[in-house]
């Protein structure tokens, strides 16, 4: 599963 | 940022517009939960805390201080300036019932055990639920005026836009966040009972009534 450190959702 | 999320994201501004207008021009916030509107509160304090630590661009953080001022704005309307008109007989959801589970929920499972990815997972998860208060006080009271109803559509759009939002970056971006694609799913499949009657009944031009 890949996910950003940095949220940029709201 | 493709074109589902951004009108996702302007669903969501017009959803917390309309109930501050609703509540300033009416000076009331009858049929309004003010326990969904303080877990929402606690939703954005808990998940822009990253406010202080990233930048990520000039929407987001603009989006963000929107969000969080915005719905402290309308926990304080709702407590203080209009609490004559706030219907607490018949919002009696028990909001402990959801904080405490999903706060042990965001515990267990997360996707990294530091104090910021818990709290924007204890926020993902409260997300999906922080209606529920809402749509309890509307099963009480059988009613919700049109103008409640627009708000709430527009609140409910506003993840089921999202949904879309993550296909889409799942194809063309390779993007997967299996945590707030799950918390969207169950969010969005709260409001589908609403849905149903905001289509069928207030896109008529008729109230929401339900039997009793």
């Amino acid at each position: 599963i890949k996910k950003d450190k940095k949220k940029d959702e709201l | 940022m493709n074109i589902f999320r951004l009108i996702g994201d302007m669903s969501h501004l017009l959803a917390i517009i309309l109930l501050l207008l609703k509540m300033w021009k009416t000076r009331s916030c009858a049929g309004i939960s003010g326990k969904s509107q303080i877990l929402f509160a606690l939703v954005f304090a808990s998940r822009y805390l990253d406010l202080f630590t990233s930048f990520v661009s000039v929407y987001n953080s603009v989006m963000k201080i929107f969000f969080i001022s915005t719905s402290l704005l309308t926990v304080y309307l709702m407590y203080f300036k209009f609490r004559a008109t706030y219907d607490s007989n018949h919002d009696t959801f028990r909001v402990e019932f959801l904080v405490i589970p999903v706060g042990g929920l965001a515990f267990l499972v997360n996707h990294e055990f530091s104090p910021l990815e818990i709290l924007w997972t204890f926020s993902i998860y409260l997300e999906s639920v922080a209606i529920l208060p809402q749509l309890f006080m509307m099963s009480k009271t059988g009613e919700a005026e049109t103008i409640t109803s627009h708000y709430l559509f527009a609140l409910g759009s506003y993840r089921a836009l999202y949904i879309l939002n993550w296909v889409y970056r799942y194809y063309f971006e390779g993007f997967f966040d299996l945590i707030a694609v799950v918390a969207g799913c169950v969010q969005t499949i709260l409001y589908c009972d609403f849905f149903y009657l905001y289509i069928t009944k207030v896109l008529k031009g008729k109230r929401i009534t339900l039997p009793a």
